[in-house]
């Protein structure tokens, strides 16, 4: 389960604007 | 040049390109006890940029199915009870059948993204958190 959670948290960061 | 926190009324989207709109807006969620409803959109829009290719199909599979098991089961969750259920329909099938498009979760992330837009988008705009923010 927490390998699950691991690969959504790392899906949802990678959708997220970078810092600009 | 215009400050961020007034592009953030521009649209949902001048406010989800932006880290800190993001954080700001979450936070308002949070208090609205619907934060799943940000998160899901952003795992979508993760979901669709991950290639389809032999070397990641079973990790989008198996991404597939924790979007599904996380957001989309009949579990009482807020973005469970905001899609359609066909739309729940059509993404069971595709993960039943294995075959994960980067498209599949396109309609539900529309069916959320059309609540924010007229519901808690707008209510944030209004809220406390905003305004003091500005």
């Amino acid at each position: 389960i927490d390998s699950e959670d691991d690969l959504l948290q790392e899906c949802i960061s990678s959708a997220m604007p970078k810092k600009k | 040049p215009t400050p961020p926190y007034l592009k953030w009324a521009e649209s949902l989207h001048s406010l989800l390109d932006d880290q800190d709109g993001i954080s700001l807006f979450r936070m308002f969620l949070q208090q609205e006890d619907c934060a799943d409803l940000l998160d899901f959109w952003f795992a979508c829009s993760g979901f669709r940029k991950l290639e389809p290719c032999d070397a990641n199909e079973e990790k989008r599979l198996k991404l597939a199915k924790a979007i599904y098991r996380k957001y989309v089961l009949a579990g009482g969750g807020i973005v469970a009870r905001q899609i359609k259920p066909a739309t729940k329909s059509f993404i069971k099938d595709c993960i039943v059948r294995q075959q994960v498009d980067p498209a599949m979760f396109d309609q539900a992330q529309t069916e959320i993204q059309a609540l924010m837009e007229d519901n808690t988008y707008p209510l944030f705009l209004k809220s406390d958190i905003y305004l003091e923010y500005t």
